[in-house]
C-alpha cells in the first residue's frame, strides 16, 4: 500500500459519502445520473467477486463491502425511496448506458490478463469503470448550471482515479514484476474524460463564479 | 517468480 493509492481509496471513499451526503441532507438527486450510478454498482460487483475467495486484508475487504453496499443504497435510493425518486428526472438522464455495459464486455472478452471467468469480469468492471461517468457529466453538460455537492462528486472521482494513475507509476517503478497495463490504460482514459470537466470546474473556483459548462 | 495472480487493489 502507497500514500497515491491510499489517497485514491480515501478520495473516491469521499465521493461517495459527499453524494450519500446531498441525497440525504436534501432528499433529493437532483442533477444525479442514475445511469451513472447503476454502471458504478455494477463495476463493484463485478470487480469485487474475490470477495469471499481471497482475503487480502482487512482493510481490502472493508472497503470492498463500503463500496458495493454504498453504490446499491444510492441505486436503492434513486429508485424506490419515496421521496427521493420523485426528484430523479429521467427526461434529462437519457445517456444509453447499456451500450457501455455491452461494448466493455465485449472488449473484456478479448482483451483481459486471463480467460478465465473473475479475470474476464475484473477486466469487464475497469473498461467500464472508465466510461461509467459518462451519462453523469452529460447530464452536467444539459442542465448547465449544478449544485455544488454534484459538483464536488465528480471531482473527487476524477481525483481517486487521478491518484491511482500515480499509484501504478510508483508500483511500476518500485515492483519488478507489476503490469497493470490494462487498469493503468484504461484509469488513463477514465482521467482524460475528467479533464475538460476539470478545467471548466478549476476556472470556476478561480472566477469564484457557479460551473457553467459548455452547452 | 510467477506473478501472484491476484488484484491487491479496489
Amino acid at each position: 500500500m502507497n500514500i497515491f493509492r491510499f489517497a485514491g481509496d480515501m478520495t473516491h471513499l469521499i465521493s461517495i459519502l459527499v453524494l450519500l451526503l446531498k441525497i440525504y441532507a436534501t432528499k433529493s438527486c437532483s442533477g444525479i445520473s442514475l445511469k451513472t450510478q447503476e454502471l458504478y454498482a455494477i463495476v463493484f460487483v463485478a470487480r469485487y467477486l474475490d470477495l469471499f475467495t481471497d482475503f487480502i486484508s482487512v482493510y481490502n475487504t472493508v472497503m470492498k463491502l463500503v463500496f458495493i453496499g454504498c453504490s446499491l443504497a444510492i441505486v436503492w435510493c434513486m429508485r424506490l425511496h419515496r421521496v427521493v425518486r420523485r426528484t430523479y428526472n429521467k427526461d434529462v438522464d437519457t445517456f444509453r448506458h447499456y451500450f457501455l455495459v455491452l461494448g466493455c464486455f465485449l472488449l473484456a472478452l478479448f482483451v483481459h490478463e486471463k480467460f478465465t471467468f473473475q479475470e474476464v469480469l475484473w477486466a469487464f468492471s475497469i473498461y467500464l469503470e472508465a466510461v461509467a461517468i459518462l451519462p453523469q457529466l452529460v447530464l452536467l453538460q444539459r442542465s448547465g448550471n449544478v449544485d455544488n455537492l454534484t459538483v464536488q462528486y465528480v471531482f473527487f472521482l476524477g481525483a481517486y482515479r487521478a491518484f491511482y494513475i500515480l499509484n501504478w507509476i510508483y508500483r511500476y517503478l518500485t515492483e519488478p514484476h507489476f503490469g497493470r497495463w490494462i487498469a493503468s490504460v484504461a484509469g488513463l482514459v477514465q482521467t482524460a474524460l475528467y479533464a475538460d470537466f476539470f478545467y471548466y470546474y478549476f476556472i470556476s473556483w478561480k472566477n469564484n463564479a457557479k460551473l457553467q459548462l459548455p452547452a | 517468480s510467477q506473478e501472484v495472480k491476484y488484484h491487491d487493489e479496489l
